[in-house]
């Protein structure tokens, strides 16, 4: 098959891949469950005109159009999540009980303008 | 720690590090809530702040260990089997944390696989007590009832009790007593399988604010 085309990373806002270790924060002494999970963040630009998969505001779209016109003035609209998933951590108190805790929005599924 | 671990310390609901000096075993009640919202959990999907095990609202399920000590039975012996001050510290309970279930887990060592035979029968009661560690006086038990140790887990739900005591930051302290029942047990042995009692936890699922802040925007 042919080879497939280098893949170049997009500068559209996307999400982007994140993973994160609690053994790297140094907190595997207390975090029983995940060891890490994948949170992923926001990343890449808003540009004019906004591409109708770039899931962005009415007011973005303005941005973008006013910050091609004016770009010192007015800078492109930010990238940021705009659906998160939560996740569930298991893990030791200060009193050695153990609690499963509920964390919404730990987890970036989708970005927006 | 940093400023930023203490940052993300706190938006995690925790005031410091957690330290633990001597951790025991994962419930493994706790292991299968766990891994079934692992496998469950689909991209998007806003996980309620329910836990649907135990068909209650909440997003923080703690299980504390019993810290109290065996006491003298005091009765006039043959009918007491055990008797125990349970001693729970919820200190790690924060203020706006909303109790929503409450289930103290007696664990024995085996199943027990003899017949229940009417000697078999044990009476179970369970009292508030007073910081010294004795039933308070002229409190009727919190739980009583007879029951035949088949299983090594034996669950009292003690939601509708504890609804208005354990207030976050408070201990919890109650009395244990375990007797024979029935018609004073065979000759042989009074107190049945109650030999083969282990360890008693405390499990409590709340609502912190967080997800009571959620639920009242929804």
């Amino acid at each position: 098959s042919p080879p497939s085309p280098p893949l170049t990373p997009s500068p559209l806002c996307k999400p982007r891949r994140l993973y994160i270790s609690f053994s790297d924060v140094g907190w595997e002494n207390w975090i029983i469950a995940p060891q890490g999970y994948l949170a992923n963040y926001c990343g890449g630009d808003c540009p004019f005109p906004l591409a109708a998969e770039l899931n962005s505001t009415n007011h973005a779209v303005l941005q973008t159009m006013v910050h091609s016109l004016d770009p010192q003035g007015t800078p492109q609209p930010c990238c940021v999540p705009v659906r998160l998933s939560p996740i569930s951590i298991l893990y030791y108190d200060n009193s050695d009980n153990v609690v499963l805790r509920h964390y919404e929005d730990m987890v970036v599924d989708e970005c927006g303008c | 720690p940093g400023p930023q671990e203490r940052i993300l310390l706190r938006s995690l609901g925790l005031s410091a590090k957690p330290s633990p000096s001597s951790p025991g075993p994962v419930p493994p009640v706790l292991w299968r809530i766990f891994h079934k919202r692992r496998t469950l959990a689909r991209p998007g999907e806003p996980q309620s702040c329910r836990v649907e095990e135990f068909h209650v609202p909440g997003d923080i399920v703690r299980v504390f260990a019993d810290r109290g000590r065996f006491l003298p039975e005091g009765q006039p012996p043959g009918r007491l089997c055990l008797r125990k001050l349970l001693f729970f510290n919820l200190s790690a309970l924060e203020e706006g944390e909303r109790l929503t279930m409450a289930q103290l887990e007696l664990r024995f060592h085996h199943n027990s696989y003899q017949p229940a035979s009417p000697g078999q029968v044990l009476e179970l009661r369970l009292y508030r007590a007073s910081p010294g560690g004795l039933p308070r006086p002229g409190r009727s038990p919190l739980v009583e009832r007879s029951f035949v140790q088949l299983r090594k887990s034996l669950p009292l739900d003690l939601s509708a009790a504890l609804k208005d005591g354990a207030a976050p930051g408070s201990n919890l302290a109650l009395v244990l007593e375990i007797s024979a029942g029935g018609d004073g047990g065979t000759p042989r042995s009074p107190c049945g399988s109650s030999d083969a009692f282990a360890a008693t936890s405390l499990l409590l699922v709340t609502l912190g604010p967080r997800c009571r802040a959620a639920r009242g925007r929804r």
